[in-house]
């Protein structure tokens, strides 16, 4: 029995042979879970506690590789995590509970965890007890594979603390679980910084920002200073960008000069401008035109669909990429510029032979964190050569691409959920 | 029975026999490192396989701890030889060191109430404890490098409309937003 049930377990699991960290991982990407039905807590409501648990798989879904879905209805050899409630002997668990006060609860390799209900569960926010979804957390924390962690602040410490007035994974605790994983990354959609200006209480203009990325539906904000997306991303496109195709866009272009500042979006062989002011796109415009309108007839001689497109703050020019070329639009004069369209690989040469993403970029980005501009193409990304770059290495071609690096290794942790969970 | 119980339960009085031993002396403490493997690494993955042998050896209501050796199992019962004293008290210090209290060796009341704290039941220690060590100190190494620097403009800290907006927006759908 005990081989037999192993060798089921290698089906889903392998064991990750990495130097001395011999630790098991499953090796899907999309789990199964299920509350079990004999196994209802008796303190909580039924759906408080799989609401609970939903969010607690989306907290890791969060900052891993890893999808889960709740699955109510699939024969039980093929869930992958088997949650449950019991006092004392329980649910044909070896392990019997002590009853109110210690062990809290525990997970098995084979998926699954176990709560105490002598235990005074509570939902989260509520104050007293020991928070379900922090204990939810730590115990998934062990069925994906991760060990106790006696580090301040990690969730996979044994002992409870009380609930701060919110947790989230942290840093460390993001890395031991990539560490088995691997790291998210995929390609995107758009990525932008979305430009805001008010007015502070004395009356000073001040301009804010925000990095925003796009893949498909989902769309993350980035706390560039955090080095992280916000607690609680991805989110529906259009739950955040009203009016704008809700599975995404090809680009955002915001077109700032001294006398403009509007900001459109791509997609497809159409394109809309966006109400800053009122987070919504324009219907109709302030000279009366309609959106969405066709490309070609706001920016006369671009071909749509593109693929991406930015604005150059520099020459004040749209610079569209469709395939292998690129076109350059003369926002002032309303036309193309000469000479375009031209190669991407001519306007934008590398610096390193060879090391070139030649056609179908994905995303051309400004970013004002950086303050440079980035070509991504599939998961990695090149830098183009900035002012400050050719001062100091005056030999570096204008516009050049240099080497490219990995996405996920400038930005961390933009990671899917599974669109089961996005409403969490 | 009271006709009607605070919702939240917390007028209900939990009888005795729910309620958890706690650890008052070096006996308990002893149960309490065995079962989180500062004494012997606990090998938890099999401890769900042998589920005939520990069910009977449980139905007898033996409360000792287990150790399992391999796929036999020994008690480690109550006498108190000298090594076992030193065994405890390798323990104790481990567990000490574990949860940042001054490594003492010694039963005080700080270790006492550290080990009553309500807490997971998985093994601190499995059997691979030597990676269990390893990973924690990697994992306790300094903090990730800041990427990224900030600019002037770069005010995210202050809540932006957006995300305010976006987590008011959301308020509607997942109250925790906020707090989350």
């Amino acid at each position: 029995k005990k081989r037999h049930l192993a060798s089921l377990l290698g089906q889903t699991r392998r064991r990750r042979e990495e130097g001395e960290m011999e630790y098991m991982a499953f090796s899907k990407a999309v789990l199964r879970w299920r509350l079990i039905g004999e196994g209802y807590s008796s303190q909580l409501s039924i759906d408080d506690q799989r609401y609970i648990f939903r969010l607690a798989f989306r907290m890791w879904s969060e900052v891993s590789p890893l999808e889960f879905v709740e699955d109510s209805h699939s024969p039980l050899e093929d869930i992958d995590i088997r949650l449950g409630f019991g006092t004392g002997r329980h649910l044909g668990c070896t392990q019997r509970f002590d009853g109110a006060g210690r062990e809290f609860a525990h997970a098995w390799f084979l998926g699954d965890i176990h709560f105490d209900d002598d235990e005074h569960f509570t939902a989260p926010n509520t104050g007293d007890g020991i928070s379900l979804l922090k204990v939810a957390v730590h115990e998934i924390g062990h069925v994906l594979g991760l060990p106790h962690l006696y580090r301040a602040g990690s969730i996979m410490q044994p002992s409870y603390l009380p609930q701060e007035s919110s947790f989230e994974l942290d840093w460390q605790d993001r890395k031991a679980i990539q560490h088995l994983y691997g790291s998210c990354n995929g390609r995107f959609s758009a990525v932008f910084d979305w430009i805001r200006k008010e007015r502070t209480p004395y009356g000073e203009m001040r301009v804010r920002f925000n990095t925003y990325f796009m893949r498909d539906g989902l769309y993350w904000l980035y706390e560039n200073r955090q080095n992280r997306t916000r607690y609680g991303d991805p989110v529906a496109v259009e739950v955040g960008w009203h009016g704008i195709p809700a599975n995404g866009v090809d680009a955002h272009v915001h077109v700032w000069t001294r006398g403009n500042d509007a900001i459109y979006f791509f997609k497809g062989s159409q394109f809309w401008k966006y109400d800053t002011e009122n987070d919504q796109v324009f219907t109709e415009d302030e000279e009366g035109r309609r959106y969405p309108r066709p490309i070609s007839e706001g920016f006369p001689g671009v071909p749509g669909p593109i693929d991406t497109a930015f604005y150059d703050r520099r020459d004040s020019q749209i610079y569209f990429f469709r395939g292998p070329s690129v076109y350059a639009f003369d926002v002032k004069a309303n036309r193309l510029a000469k000479g375009y369209p031209k190669k991407i690989t001519q306007v934008f040469p590398a610096v390193l032979p060879g090391d070139h993403p030649v056609a179908n970029l994905d995303v051309a980005y400004f970013s004002y964190t950086h303050n440079a501009i980035f070509l991504l193409k599939d998961t990695s990304y090149w830098r183009v050569v900035s002012s400050r770059d050719r001062r100091r290495r005056p030999f570096l071609p204008y516009n050049g691409l240099l080497p490219h690096r990995e996405v996920d290794e400038q930005w961390f942790d933009i990671c899917n959920v599974h669109s089961t969970a996005l409403r969490v | 029975e009271k006709l009607f119980h605070y919702r939240d339960r917390s007028d209900v009085v939990i009888p005795p026999s729910h309620q958890a031993e706690l650890i008052t002396d070096t006996d308990t403490a002893e149960d309490f490192l065995s079962k989180y493997g500062f004494i012997t690494p606990v090998n938890w993955e099999d401890a769900q396989w042998d589920e005939e042998k520990l069910s009977e050896d449980f139905s007898s209501g033996d409360t000792m701890s287990l150790i399992q050796e391999g796929d036999s199992l020994s008690w480690s019962g109550n006498t108190k030889d000298p090594s076992e004293n030193a065994q405890l008290i390798t323990a104790l210090k481990e567990f000490q060191r574990m949860i940042g209290l001054p490594v003492t060796g010694l039963f005080d009341d700080a270790t006492k109430a550290a080990m009553n704290k309500p807490r997971c039941g998985v093994p601190d220690k499995e059997a691979d404890s030597k990676t269990t060590a390893e990973h924690n100190t990697t994992t306790t190494g300094g903090e990730g490098s800041q990427l990224g620097n900030s600019t002037e403009t770069d005010q995210e800290q202050v809540k932006d409309p957006e995300q305010k907006t976006a987590e008011t927006r959301l308020v509607h759908t997942r109250s925790e937003r906020l707090s989350r």
